[in-house]
């Protein structure tokens, strides 16, 4: 069940070293972005998106004209296995309301997906393209187990699971993730 | 099996990224490196390191006291999956033979055995520490297989099976890369 190693190298090599640095990530970005607000409905927690249909776009606003680049959080170096100051940063997104309002968030794709994509295709990898959809699901339940369990990480994420029956509303991207926003208030 | 997606998500998500662009990232680096020269015994490919036991050093100079940090390559930026210009990059280390020559050479651990070491030490994750060695080898059997079969990553790579029966020689892990060098002369 490849899903279940990929949430867990998701884990064990992104998110238990990220989310307990985001906090000061943000803080630091604050305090040198004054020109404006940065307006996140209170939400200090990283975004992370599960496209069930594991289709990644490598640029937000390609999936949606609602959503645009604002600037990256401070990079954080980390030597790892060799690599010397390796980097790790978050993208931080404007998203336009229903009203026209923009709100900032700090929101990507859950890149392991990339990987479920790209070996369903291949046909030398032994995973059907039929069954991406239940390994993305198998993913999601897999990581929501473990970050809830995660002392490092509890509170500092959402994982918004993006279904892809909605895809002809060209802004259902930005609504699945301002309605998630809203939810923790 | 964990090993064989870990294996294919270090394809997809990095190597067939990183390796196309190694030879560039190496030419710009010795242009900007004109103090010493860049002895690499004409080793120009990126030496993946697989220890049979996945005990990964994040610095490789704390396995062995021949072994230096030099520098790094020039970062690459890739736009991915929400992250804008996601880094990459690679370590340059100083080898010392056994003559006290110095070689240079672009190294590092494969990345996804840490999550291997991980999951075997946390009982939730279904993978026991017996089974770390016997996965290690499947890892190393299956990346093999693809990065054989991969046009973008060929003869831009070597993978060196670390083993570890050797651990009572502190000098074994940078006699285990030069003998790696020496053989494809
Ligand atoms: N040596 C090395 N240098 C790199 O820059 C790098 N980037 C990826 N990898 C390894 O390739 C494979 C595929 O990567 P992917 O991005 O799909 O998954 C990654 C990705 O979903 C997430 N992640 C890790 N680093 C970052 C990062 N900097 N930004 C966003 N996500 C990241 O966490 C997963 C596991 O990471 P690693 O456990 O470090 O090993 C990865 C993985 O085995 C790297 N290995």
């Amino acid at each position: 069940n490849v899903a279940h190693g990929l949430a867990w190298s998701f884990y064990f090599g992104y998110l238990k070293l990220v989310l307990p640095r985001l906090e000061d990530s943000i803080v630091e970005f604050c305090s040198t972005h004054t020109a404006g607000k940065f307006e996140t409905k209170g939400s200090r927690k990283l975004l992370i998106l599960i496209p069930v249909n594991a289709n990644i776009t490598h640029k937000l606003e390609d999936a949606d004209t609602n959503i645009c680049f604002y600037d990256n959080l401070p990079n954080t170096e980390i030597d790892r296995a060799g690599v010397r100051g390796r980097v790790y940063k978050h993208s931080v997104y404007s998203l336009l309301d229903q009203n026209k309002k923009a709100h900032h968030c700090v929101v990507e794709h859950a890149t392991p997906l990339l990987t479920l994509y790209r070996m369903s295709q291949d046909s030398s990898a032994g995973f059907a393209a039929k069954d991406r959809r239940e390994q993305v699901l198998l993913f999601y339940r897999t990581l929501k187990d473990i970050l809830e369990r995660s002392i490092e990480c509890r509170n500092r994420y959402r994982l918004i699971l993006v279904n892809d029956e909605h895809e002809e509303d060209s802004h259902f991207l930005s609504k699945a993730i301002l309605k998630t926003l809203d939810q923790q208030e």
